[in-house]
């Protein structure tokens, strides 16, 4: 909750560094963030969101292997794909926040080639016209 | 601790 204080416009670098710390302390760490970060970057709250989506990237580049592996699951890419589709979530979250999730998802699949279940999940997304460039 | 690691997953969402 400090990471993603919607009440603070600046991210806070010390309570970010202690949740990535966390994260790699556990063995459930990088599963149980993936869950409380996709709860957050789906906040109607636009703050809120775009501080989960910094906390995501901080933890993709500082977390490792076994967070890599967690986050290339379909069962974290669907979550953020319902931010991005109307079915879902899409008309509740800002598209500051829509294309930043954007963005992340193409990044993971330039970075992690090898993760099939991202290139699909991002292919799927350009097919459905979610995403058109 | 025992910890069991669930690597399980979901099907891609359909939009």
């Amino acid at each position: 909750d400090k990471a993603t204080d919607p009440g603070v416009p600046e991210e806070n670098w010390e309570f970010i560094q202690q949740f990535c710390d966390r994260v790699n302390a556990d063995t459930e760490g990088p599963s149980l963030a993936l869950r409380l970060l996709a709860h957050k970057i789906q906040s109607p709250q636009e703050v809120e969101a775009l501080h989960a989506l910094t906390v995501l990237e901080t933890c993709v580049n500082n977390c490792g292997e076994r967070f890599h592996h967690a986050m290339a699951k379909f069962r974290f890419l669907n979550e953020l794909i319902k931010v991005l589709s109307p079915k879902y979530y899409g008309t509740w979250s800002s598209e500051q926040v829509k294309s930043r999730v954007t963005a992340v998802v193409f990044s993971w699949t330039v970075w992690f080639p090898q993760e099939v279940k991202i290139q699909d999940a991002y292919q799927m997304l350009k097919k459905q016209g979610i995403v058109k460039e | 601790t025992v910890s069991f690691h669930d690597d399980s997953d979901e099907d891609l969402l359909n939009v």
